[in-house]
């Protein structure tokens, strides 16, 4: 049965799309099938994971707007046992479409139900706000990751997005958890880096995990070549974080 | 007579605050009056420039949505020339709430109508997505300064954001005119910088503001000070880079 795991963030770049296709990727190189939906119109994790927006025929604007069945947007991608619920270039307008639908909080969960049997993760990219496409996400999923960079303004937002949680929880998903909370772009070499690490681990302990992501240019690079890290340079320190966080994952998922 | 200039990009994480409270504290500090005005509900800008957000009686959420005289909203910073019209919690709230008003595209112009007379330039930080708030600061705006980071998924970004600007200049705001774009986090050991710039050049040539914005750490500790890198370190890369910013955007003022 799929465990679905939103990965959210109201900051911008804090590497929540960097996130969503290493993290699935790494999933499917551990023979866990995996399934990425792309929930944010910029439409980077479908790029990300090496699927061409213009190609796709159908997308999740489709599955959440027109009632398209879901199974019929996936496509597979150029690794084994990752598919892609992709977002085309409509997904602009989904959310002023949504505000207007009957239901509206529960369209991404309505249309996940009829896909969870078929993978063990979803694995769901959200947009950098607290909008419906987020709000569907957080209703739609088991559990939140939160990636945070080591960084002051990203600091700031974090009890906002942990209220908005907390929210979610109480009137739309009462089984929403934080899987955790996600050090990403972390520079040894930097003093703010270290006591915003600091911080947080002071104040939520037990939740952050304890893969961190190191900042490393291969992790950018490797969408310019449409593929996830570990099939650009599987060796770098990048690459390697994410099969971590991938097997810390498992390992949380198994022990149930 | 103030000219507004909206920093805007929905790719999260570019520099979008970074440039709008160091740009507008060059400003002031070249003599040129300067409002900052905070429309990002994350509130960023409000604390980079110094402001405690806490402590505000009021902000643009009042102005926007109860209709509050702005000029009672707007608070001076530890820089002589540089007030803040601030975001406080209440702006979470906004977009939602100035979705269903009369004339909901143009409630920001008209509120900074009345300031306008009093500074020599009026800075609006924008939140990561091109919503309500987006549109009111580009309806607002002479001109849009695009700030884009040196990286894969910024650049796919930029058509989309491009299309916008040039949908609200056809329906909102004839004078809308493109400040430029700003290459931020440009970091000359990265060979993807290089890239990036070399393509964001061919295809946009006189576009690109010939400041380029260096990836400074100084730039990133400023906002944990509570202060723009110019009174943070002024001797920095990344301050001189803000205050060579700001006299590229003079001169070009200056000259009409
Ligand atoms: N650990 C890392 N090391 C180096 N670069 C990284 C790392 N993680 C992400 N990046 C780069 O930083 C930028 C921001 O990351 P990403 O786009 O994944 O963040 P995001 O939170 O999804 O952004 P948005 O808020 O726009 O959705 C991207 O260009 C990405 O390639
Ligand atoms: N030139 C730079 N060098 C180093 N760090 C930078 C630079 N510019 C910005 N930063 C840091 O990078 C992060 C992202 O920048 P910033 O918050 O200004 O982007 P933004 O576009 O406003 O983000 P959002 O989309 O969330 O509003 C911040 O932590 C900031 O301190
Ligand atoms: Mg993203
Ligand atoms: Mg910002």
């Amino acid at each position: 049965m799929g465990r679905i795991i939103s990965i959210a963030n109201q900051k911008g770049g804090v590497g929540k799309t960097t996130t969503a296709v290493n993290l699935a990727a790494s999933l499917a190189a551990a023979e866990r099938r995996c399934l990425l939906v792309d929930c944010d119109p910029q439409g980077n994790a479908t790029t990300g994971a090496g699927v061409s927006r213009a190609s796709l025929r159908a997308g999740l604007y489709e599955v959440l707007v027109d009632s398209l069945n879901p199974g019929k947007a996936v496509v597979e991608t150029c690794m084994n046992g990752l598919h892609v619920l992709g977002a085309t270039g409509d997904m602009v307008g989904a959310e002023v479409e949504m505000a207007s639908m009957e239901g509206k909080e529960f369209l991404l969960k309505r249309a996940l139900n009829g896909l969870k049997e078929g993978y063990e993760f979803i694995i769901i990219d959200c947009p950098p706000s607290l909008g419906f496409l987020t709000i569907n996400a957080l209703t739609a999923a088991n559990s939140v990751l939160v990636p945070l960079q080591c960084e002051y303004y990203a600091l700031e937002g974090l009890s906002q997005l942990l209220r908005t949680v907390k929210a979610v929880k109480k009137r739309l998903n009462p089984f929403l958890a934080l899987e955790g909370i996600l050090l990403t772009m972390y520079d040894i070499r930097n003093n703010l880096a270290h006591q915003v690490a600091q911080d947080v681990r002071s104040h939520f302990s037990d939740k952050v995990l304890s893969t961190v992501i190191p900042r490393n240019v291969k992790l950018s690079e490797a969408p310019s070549h449409g593929k996830p890290v570990i099939l650009y340079d599987i060796g770098c320190r990048g690459a390697q974080s994410y099969l971590a966080l991938a097997q810390e994952l498992i390992k949380r998922k198994d022990s149930g």
